[in-house]
C-alpha cells in the first residue's frame, strides 16, 4: 500500500484544484521558504485524521481554508488521498481507495466530513480501517518540522508505549 | 503479553544497534528500565557517538541527538515499516556528511515502504528518486511546478 | 519614562519595517497593545510577506518565521548595537536565497558590531570575513583547526 | 569593545589548553556535527554568567568540566574571554580586559570563580561591569541552537520588556 496521489482545493494555500502525483519510492518535496511545503504534509494530515488543528498551525479547523486575506468568500476546503491497496493493506477489497475529507464553514461554526471511496463515513471507521494498516496518530511515521527530537524529549513510559503498540 | 513485547523489543534493539552504527560509526542501544515488569518501567535509549563515551541524551549536540532520533525511527521501520513515512525537514541540524548518510539509508528504506521527505538541502534532494518543486504564485496561491525524476531526469508538468 | 520609551520603540519599529522589507519584500511592523500604556500591555509583531495577507505568527512557515524573529533582532542592532553579537545555526530553516540574503546582511551590520555565526550553510560561511574550523580528535577532544579568512583566503593555522 | 579571543582548558570538550582567535568582524564558527562548535558558544556564556548550567546541556555546573568518561581525575575547567577594551565601554580604564572564570570540583560539590584581569571579583560585579556595555542575561545578543524563533513564542509582556531594557 502507499500514497498515489493527493488532491486538494482551497486547502491552506492550495487554491486551485491541485493534484500532486506520488510515487511508491523516495521522494522529497523542495522550493522556497513559505510556498507551502508543509502544507502538504498538512493536507494528508488533515484527511486521515491523523492531528488536531493545532499541529497543523490553525486555531480552528477554518482556519485550514484557503483566504486570500480579504473575504473571498470561499467557505469550503476539500482533499484526497488516493491509495493503491493492491496489497490489500487498507481491509477494503479494491485496487484502488481514496479517502477524503471536506471541511465547511457555517454561520455557528462547521461541519467536517470524511468519505471514503466517496461515501460518507465517521472519523472512528476511518481510524478503524488506518489502523489495521499500522497508521495511528501516535504510529511513528509523520515528522512535523522542527519535531525531529521529538522522540528524545518525551518520557521513557512514552517511548515504551511505542513497542507496546507494535507488538 | 510480556514475550510477545520482548521479542519485539529485543529486534526492534538490534535494529536500533546496526542502524545507529551505520548512521554515526557509534554504539547505541535501546534498555528496558525494568526487564522482569516491562510495563511498570519505560524505555531509555544510551548512545556513545565514534569515539566518544557514552553520553546523557541531553549533553549531545544538535546533529548528534537527531540521527539519534532517525535511527530509533528506522530501527522501528526496520522491524515493522508502515505503508508511508512523511518527513519534514529532518535534516535541518545535520552537516553535509550526514545529510548524505541519513539520504542514502532512506533510499535503502524506500525498497519496503514509501518515503515523502521535504528538504532544502542538497544531498536529500540529489538522492532522492524523483523531486516535486512547490512555489508560490500569484497572491498566496501554492502550485506544484513539476516532478524531477533524478538520474533520469524527465521533466513530468503537472496540471495544476 | 514612557516618552523615552515610545521613541524607542518607534525607532526600532522603523528599524524593523526596513529590515523585514530587506528580508523577504513583504511588510511588517511591532505594535504596542496599549499606546496610551504602554507599561500595561504587550508588544505584538504583525507580519506580511511578500504577496501574502497579514499572517497569524502561528501560520507562517518555518522560514518565515525565522525571518521575522532575526528581523527584530537586526531592528534592534542597528538601534542599540551590543558589543558583540552570539549566533548558533539561525540559519537552519532557510532556504539557499535566505541564507545568503541573511548572511549579507550580518555582513552589514558587522560595521557596527562584533557577529560570532556558528554555521553549517555554505552561503553564511562564504560571506563571513573569517571561518574558524572546529574538529573532533582523538578521543572526545575538540581541536581548532585554522582560521580561514575570506577573500583573503591566507590559512592561519592556531598552535593548539 | 569586541572579544579579542577566548582561552579554554578542560571546559567541556575543550581539554587541552586552547586558544581561539577573534576579530571585531563577521566570523563563522564551522564543522562538523559533534564537533565542539557550540561548546565555544557555551564557554562565552559560562564565562560571562549569562546563563544556566542547564542552558549549557548541563545538569550541574561540574558536568561543564571535561570527561572522557573513564575517570581521568580532572577537576577544573577554565575559561577566559579576551576583551578589547580601547572604547572603554567596560568601565575599567585599560586597553585590554580578561574576564575568566573556573569551576572545581570538591568532595561535596563544587567552588566557581570569576577573575578580572587576573583578580578575584563576585558575580554581581561581573554583571554590574557586562550591564553597563549593554550584555545582560536577557539581551538579545546570544541565541541557541534551535532557538531562532524564541522571540516568537514569547509572552507580549516579555517582548515589550525587551524594549524597556532598552530605553
Ligand atoms: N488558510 C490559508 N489560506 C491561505 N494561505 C495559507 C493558509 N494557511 C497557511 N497559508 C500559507 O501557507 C504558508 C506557509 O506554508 P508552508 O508552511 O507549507 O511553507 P513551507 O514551504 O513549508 O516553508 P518553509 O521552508 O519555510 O518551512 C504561509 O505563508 C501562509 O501564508
Ligand atoms: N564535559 C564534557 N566533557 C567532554 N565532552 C563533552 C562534555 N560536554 C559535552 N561534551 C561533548 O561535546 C559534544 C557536543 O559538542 P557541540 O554541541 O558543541 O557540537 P556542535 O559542533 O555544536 O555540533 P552540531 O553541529 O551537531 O550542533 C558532545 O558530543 C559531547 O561529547
Ligand atoms: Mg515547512
Ligand atoms: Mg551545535
Amino acid at each position: 500500500m502507499h500514497i498515489k496521489g493527493i488532491d486538494l482545493k482551497n486547502f491552506k494555500s492550495f487554491k486551485n484544484q491541485t493534484h500532486i502525483p506520488l510515487f511508491d519510492e523516495f521522494m522529497t518535496i523542495s522550493g522556497p521558504n513559505g510556498s507551502g511545503k508543509s502544507n502538504v504534509l498538512d493536507a494528508i494530515l488533515f484527511t486521515l485524521g491523523l492531528s488536531k488543528s493545532r499541529d497543523m498551525r490553525a486555531d480552528k479547523l477554518t482556519d485550514l481554508i484557503y483566504s486570500s486575506g480579504n473575504g473571498d468568500g470561499i467557505n469550503q476546503a476539500e482533499v484526497k488521498v488516493h491509495f493503491d491497496n493492491s496489497d490489500r493493506l487498507i481491509p477494503i477489497d479494491r485496487d484502488a481507495v481514496t479517502i477524503s475529507r471536506k471541511v465547511k464553514k457555517t454561520d455557528n461554526g462547521y461541519y467536517s466530513y470524511y468519505y471514503i471511496n466517496g461515501k460518507p463515513c465517521t472519523f472512528s471507521e476511518i481510524q478503524e480501517i488506518l489502523s489495521r494498516s499500522f497508521i495511528t496518530s501516535n504510529s511513528y511515521n509523520v515528522i512535523m518540522q522542527g519535531d525531529v527530537t521529538r522522540i528524545l524529549n518525551m518520557s521513557s513510559f512514552e517511548r515504551r508505549k511505542i513497542i507496546d503498540e507494535i507488538s | 503479553k510480556r514475550e510477545v513485547f520482548l521479542s519485539t523489543f529485543d529486534a526492534i534493539n538490534a535494529n536500533f544497534k546496526e542502524v545507529f552504527r551505520e548512521l554515526s560509526d557509534g554504539n547505541g542501544e535501546i534498555l528496558l528500565e525494568s526487564r522482569e515488569k516491562p510495563f511498570e518501567g519505560g524505555l531509555l535509549i544510551q548512545v556513545q557517538p565514534a569515539g566518544k563515551p557514552i553520553q546523557r541524551l541531553e549533553a549531545l549536540s544538535g546533529g548528534e541527538k537527531s540521527l539519534t532520533a532517525l535511527s530509533f525511527l528506522f530501527a522501528i521501520q526496520r522491524y515493522r515499516p508502515a505503508p508511508f513515512y512523511a518527513l519534514d525537514e529532518i535534516d535541518m541540524m545535520l552537516d553535509g556528511v550526514n545529510v548524505e548518510k541519513v539520504a542514502k539509508m532512506i533510499k535503502k528504506l524506500s525498497k519496503s515502504a514509501q518515503f515523502i521527505v521535504v528538504s532544502l538541502r542538497e544531498p536529500m534532494i540529489e538522492c532522492a528518486s524523483s523531486t516535486i518543486g512547490v512555489v508560490m504564485q500569484e497572491k498566496n496561491i501554492s502550485t506544484i511546478t513539476g516532478i524531477r525524476l533524478n538520474g533520469k531526469n524527465a521533466q513530468a508538468q503537472i496540471s495544476a
